[in-house]
């Protein structure tokens, strides 16, 4: 993330956005808990190419621009996988 | 495309939907034309139907909420998650919810009310989410450029008539009930060359020839015409109706059978009918009238008995003075009982059993004849 100023509350939820949106459209298992501020990441990894592959993205497993900006567009609140 | 796990679908064709409140972003007339927009883009397509409840439980319970609404998915304010809907089943499956914290728009100015819920509907008929991003079932919202523009996918097409099958495409094959009723009666046959109509009007660009208990269905956009049971549309419209107009000022269909009548807008029965046909000012002694047809143009609407007709000014909302006046004196050339009549391109088109007549109201004479049946590509 670009530091540009102190962090507002809206961005420091941010920071939680992509494991909530990976549990909620994608299966994360909730024991993958602050993953993403931790060494091992394996599940999310794999999780971020499932999603990016189902949205159509270039599989990277990383949450470049492009995955964030696609996973802030609205949406249908019905899951992508899993049910 | 892909289904729910263990592919829950309805097992029946015909389904109810109800529309339990409304956001306060659009008209109510908005909203149900959207949801019934929404809902004819998967009805052609496939073998369901679908007709409006009131009250009670529908199938399908579509309903507008904000963040904790009672399923344990609360919504998440503006963006974000949009709506969601649940797969075929009782109870709360197969319902719909809006986000109500959305600003809901006919338009792609806010969210699009008809594309979000085209969406849903996708889940509450067993569709998933499909991973082509062209397809209706794509899970990320986009507004195209131009909703007239708007079609399912491929993707969206194979997924739907997977579940349900393609619509009936043959004119002697009719979405009937599964159980047999009592009454059957013989199904007419589109190319029956003494084939006569009992009433025939537009809605809304389409054209409907309406005979016995069913109805053949003529969209512009689709060369073979479709064949229903009218209690698919209509569930509480008689058969064997007299007369049929539509006026496309006030988006209503007026239905006739004896001496009374109806008034459908889309696949609703408008509350407050049947009414008698002599509210219109037709008088006691006509106990049912033949045909009727309403001029767009001239906002003059025809009611045709024997061989009279009457005159209603749709304007002023009353019966003409001077009526009734011969048939023949004003429809030089058309003479005979009229079965039915519908205006087409500036036309009326008389069909008096098998034949339909061509009449051109500014030349005032007959231009072409027709066999009835010539509009269902026989």
């Amino acid at each position: 993330y670009p530091l540009n100023g102190a962090a507002k509350e809206e961005d420091l939820d941010d920071l939680d956005f992509p494991q909530r949106y990976l549990e909620y459209y994608y299966n994360l298992g909730k024991d993958t808990k602050q993953v993403y501020r931790s060494k091992d990441n394996g599940p999310v990894i794999k999780k971020t190419q499932e999603m990016q592959k189902f949205l159509g993205l270039e599989v990277t497993g990383k949450l470049d621009l492009d995955t964030l900006e696609m996973m802030r567009k609205p949406r249908c609140g019905v899951p992508d996988v899993g049910q | 495309f892909h289904d729910f796990l263990g592919t829950p679908k309805w097992r029946k064709n015909h389904l109810t939907y109800r529309i339990v409140n409304y956001t306060q972003d659009l008209p109510r007339e908005a909203v149900d034309s959207a949801i019934e927009k929404a809902l004819r883009v998967w009805e052609e397509v496939s073998t369901l139907t679908f007709s409006r409840m009131h009250e009670g439980e529908a199938d399908i319970m579509i309903s507008f909420a904000v963040r904790e609404h009672g399923d344990f998915y609360p919504f998440d304010g503006p963006g974000k998650s949009l709506a969601h809907a649940y797969p075929p089943g009782p109870g709360f499956y197969g319902d719909v919810h809006f986000d109500d914290d959305e600003k809901w728009t006919e338009d792609t100015s806010g969210t699009n009310l008809f594309l979000v819920a085209a969406h849903e509907l996708g889940h509450s008929l067993g569709l998933f989410h499909s991973d082509d991003p062209e397809a209706l079932m794509y899970p990320l919202y986009s507004s195209f450029r131009d909703l007239t523009q708007f079609r399912l996918s491929q993707d969206d097409v194979d997924g739907i008539q997977s579940l349900y099958g393609p619509p009936p495409t043959s004119p002697d094959t009719p979405v009937v009930p599964t159980e047999s009723s009592p009454l059957e009666s013989k199904i007419p046959a589109a190319c029956d060359p003494a084939l006569s109509f009992d009433a025939v009007s537009t809605l809304r660009g389409e054209i409907l020839f309406f005979k016995d208990r069913y109805l053949w269905r003529k969209l512009h956009w689709k060369p073979q015409p479709e064949f229903h049971l009218i209690s698919t549309f209509w569930p509480s419209l008689p058969s064997d109706l007299d007369a049929a107009y539509e006026v496309i000022s006030k988006d209503t269909v007026f239905i006739f059978k004896g001496n009374k009548f109806w008034a459908l807008r889309g696949s609703e029965v408008q509350a407050g009918y049947p009414k008698s046909i002599h509210t219109l000012g037709l008088p006691p002694a006509i106990q049912k009238i033949d045909a009727a047809v309403s001029d767009k143009e001239k906002k003059k609407t025809y009611f045709f008995t024997g061989d009279k007709y009457w005159r209603f000014d749709e304007k002023r909302q009353s019966m003409e003075q001077g009526f009734p006046r011969l048939i023949a004196d004003d429809f030089p050339g058309v003479d005979g009982k009229v079965d039915a009549v519908v205006q087409s391109f500036g036309f009326f088109y008389f069909f008096s059993g098998s034949t339909q007549l061509e009449f051109d109201p500014n030349a005032r004479m007959v231009t072409h004849i027709f066999k009835s049946n010539s509009w269902l590509l026989c």
